[in-house]
């Protein structure tokens, strides 16, 4: 799975995700990335969000939409929205990780796996592409 | 007004001894490549959904990670390919599900957005909607790569037991 969320200069947000979902899928087998809400949203109100892991669990907790939630609702900061749902998703029994691009210029990523590809820039040049969980 | 850009190309079982260097290596260089062609747009003062969707067919294209050239394969040995973008600024939105023929699928969620008065579209009627749109196709000799034979091969021959944290990549 791949994904991207970016902010651009007017404020406005975005999300995209792609798969080709898990080795060896039977019966239409769906996850959560092409699924609005649980592995992409996008809302200039709270931010952009994509996802990757289990998708099951990531659709079970509708993971992007409830982080969009919990920030226009609740007015929790993105990073406590984003940390507190994918507690949840490991609650649940699943793993994986969330990228966010926040309409006000924040820019974060979590994952509860041993690693993610992960990368991120900006424009005040901030540039950084990292594999494992250590870096 | 400053804009950001970030990607993910997957999480999983991840270390230094599960992950190649050269993996690792061709996985960094591919982001480094998708950041440029979305910071291409947002520099521009583009659009964020420009930007997104520049930077997914970016990492679409390159054989590293799980979706469109390199994606995973079905118990059946196919390429099903899944994608989804949305708008902040009015939540609209575009999804296909199961597409087995279009090279860049978030380009083909963009244009059900786009171009249809609905929000997913799945299996047959999605890669029929592909032709319709003039979206690029893809052959499944295109789309599925060697390795990833071999990794669904692997898991055949275990069993072929469905299992959540079963990810390549």
């Amino acid at each position: 799975t791949v994904g991207a969320v970016a902010c651009d200069v007017h404020g406005h947000v975005a999300a995209a995700t792609s798969t080709g979902g898990v080795t060896g899928k039977r019966w239409g087998r769906i996850g959560d990335s092409p699924l609005i809400g649980a592995g992409t949203y996008a809302d200039d109100r709270a931010g952009a969000v994509s996802c990757t892991g289990s998708g099951e669990f990531f659709i079970r907790a509708n993971v992007a939409h409830e982080i969009c939630a919990r920030v226009r609702l609740a007015g929790e900061t993105l990073e406590a929205a984003v940390e507190t749902v994918l507690a949840e998703v490991t609650a649940l029994g699943g793993t994986g990780g969330i990228i966010v691009a926040g309409p006000k210029g924040e820019a974060l990523w979590r994952f509860s796996t041993p690693g993610m590809y992960r990368a991120r820039l900006d424009s005040a040049g901030g540039r950084e592409v990292a594999v494992f969980g250590d870096e | 007004m400053s804009w950001t850009l970030i990607l993910h190309g997957g999480a999983g079982q991840m270390t230094r001894d599960t992950v190649s260097q050269a993996q690792a290596e061709g996985a960094r260089a591919a982001l480094g490549r998708a950041l440029d062609a979305g910071a291409a747009v947002l520099a521009a003062d583009g659009a964020a959904l420009d930007a997104v969707e520049a930077a997914v067919r970016v990492l679409e294209d390159d054989p590293h990670f799980n979706s469109g050239r390199g994606a995973a394969l079905t118990h059946a040995g196919v390429a099903e390919l899944d994608a989804a973008i949305m708008d902040g600024r009015n939540r609209n939105a575009g999804a296909v599900a199961g597409v087995t023929a279009t090279r860049n699928p978030v380009s083909l969620a963009r244009a059900v957005m786009a171009n249809s008065p609905h929000v997913l579209l799945s299996g047959a009627g999605a890669d029929a909607f592909s032709v319709e749109q003039g979206c690029e196709p893809a052959t499944q000799d295109w789309l599925v790569l060697p390795e990833r034979r071999a990794q669904l091969d692997e898991m055949l021959e275990g069993g072929g037991a469905f299992d959540v944290d079963m990810k390549y990549g």
